[in-house]
């Protein structure tokens, strides 16, 4: 599972 | 994007509009706890920070819909802490704030996933919003009842995190993709709903109104 770095949600 | 993400802020943009809508309509926050509205407008402002750092060129939905957040919340802060301030309840609306301030700071700085100023603001946001609601909850157990409209309020701001659980469940699936921090403090957050979830379906589903203790 690749660790979103950037947070993609709101 | 999957339709619980994007059912999930629909349901946080309705909880956001009905809350605003009552204060407008009924020209008050009676019931309503200034210290949760603070708590989500601090989480709205210290999460969406780059909005402030790098200018906002392009708007895509992302941005408007940060921007309407935080313009959002401050406005309803404003209404209650100003507009209507004569009918804010501050006596029942007594939970310490920093209780849960100081906490959700200090575990940012412990646990975060890169000990840099926007992630950590990024993470404190994640863990101050899971207890956010705290105050709101704490000021219906003090005043033993919940307008029918403040009840709404609650299960639209309940249920838009419960379905960005589904959403995690099905990014985690189809996409590989984990958000360890959001996805703890998410079902903390959707947890502390539970007592309300139940009072809400078989009470205000029935046309009753919320009176505690159950």
């Amino acid at each position: 599972s690749n660790k979103s770095l950037a947070h993609d949600e709101l | 994007m999957n339709i619980f993400r994007l059912f999930g802020d629909l349901s946080h943009l309705a909880a956001i509009a009905i809350l605003l809508l009552k204060i407008w309509k009924t020209r008050s926050c009676a019931g309503v706890s200034g210290k949760t509205q603070l708590l989500f407008a601090v989480c709205f402002i210290t999460r969406y920070i780059d909005l402030f750092l790098h200018f906002v060129s392009l708007y895509n939905t992302e941005k408007v819909m940060k921007l309407i957040y935080i313009s959002a919340s401050v406005f309803t802060c404003y209404l209650i802490f100003f507009k209507f301030k004569a009918t804010y309840d501050g006596n029942h609306d007594s939970m310490r704030a920093e209780f849960l301030i100081v906490p959700a700071a200090g575990l940012a700085c412990l646990i975060n996933t890169k000990f840099d100023a926007i992630e950590i603001l990024w993470t404190f946001s994640i863990y101050l919003e899971a207890v956010a609601i705290l105050p709101q909850l704490f000021l219906i157990s003090k005043t033993g009842e919940a307008e029918t409209i403040t009840s709404h309020y609650l299960f639209a701001q309940g249920s838009y995190r419960a379905l960005y659980i589904l959403n995690w469940i099905y990014r985690y699936h189809y996409e590989s993709h984990v958000d360890t921090i959001a996805i703890v403090a998410g079902v903390v957050q959707t947890i502390l709903y539970c007592d309300f979830f139940y009072l809400y379906i078989t009470k205000v589903v029935k046309g009753q109104k919320i009176v505690l203790p159950a």
